[in-house]
């Protein structure tokens, strides 16, 4: 563990609070993707799987179990308030999200992690791809809609820091553990880069306590 | 089934 990594996870469960914390102030899923956040909730399925495999330590085992829960409590309180949106979720979710899946499929079965063509190990090849994409029906619905509440902003920006505390901390294990995971690193820099609009953004209009709205 | 590297992040 080191100071990245650590940074990076807490800005991981501080995005699940926000996000939590939006439907609860508002009392609405507007302006959230049901299909991005399950699309979370089967990234972690995915990659939680060695849970079951092998102990890591407490930290590990807790917050794989913490990300799951919190996903799937999201999916359900999501589904539970999907009439309240003011603008109906599926005449504005649109994302084609097949596309992301059977790329994400793809990749896994063509570059599985360490060459290694396990189920377990090309199950968590296919959830670093489809993590690495996993925003953009939500960052499709933010386009679309053109503004968003400042919980669901600071939200977004919270699960792109995520990544990119991780991308630091690979470059420091590289560095000081010896320790490097090409799959990791690729899908990681994609990921952050598709936030890289958008932290522009945040940057110009919600650090300078503007409205968030998209020009 | 080879073995799985331990993957020690999250």
């Amino acid at each position: 563990m080191n100071i990245f990594r650590f940074l990076a996870d807490m800005s991981h469960v501080l995005s699940i609070l926000l996000l939590l914390q939006k439907i609860r102030s508002s009392n609405s899923v507007a302006g959230i993707s049901f299909k991005t956040q399950a699309l979370y909730a089967l990234v972690f399925v995915t990659r939680y799987l060695d849970v079951f495999i092998y102990f890591v330590s407490i930290y590990n085992t807790a917050m794989k179990i913490l990300f799951l829960g919190t996903s799937f409590y999201t999916l359900h309180v999501m589904y539970k308030k999907r009439d309240s949106g003011t603008i109906a979720a599926n005449t504005i979710d649109t994302f084609r999200v097949e596309f992301l899946l059977i790329g994400s499929l793809a990749l896994a079965l063509i570059f599985p992690s360490e060459r290694i063509y396990s189920v377990t190990n090309i199950l968590w090849t296919f959830s670093l791809w489809l993590e690495s994409v996993a925003i953009l029906p939500q960052l499709f619905m933010l386009q679309r809609t053109g503004q968003a509440e400042s919980l669901t902003v600071h939200y977004i920006f919270a699960l792109g820091l995520y990544r990119g505390f991780y991308v630091l901390n690979w470059i420091y294990r590289y560095y000081f553990d010896n320790w490097f995971s090409l799959t990791s690193f690729v899908t990681g820099i994609i990921q952050t880069a598709l936030y890289s609009d958008f932290f522009w953004v945040y940057y110009q209009k919600v650090l300078k306590g503007k409205k968030f709205e998209l020009p | 089934e080879p073995p799985l590297p331990k993957k020690d992040e999250l």
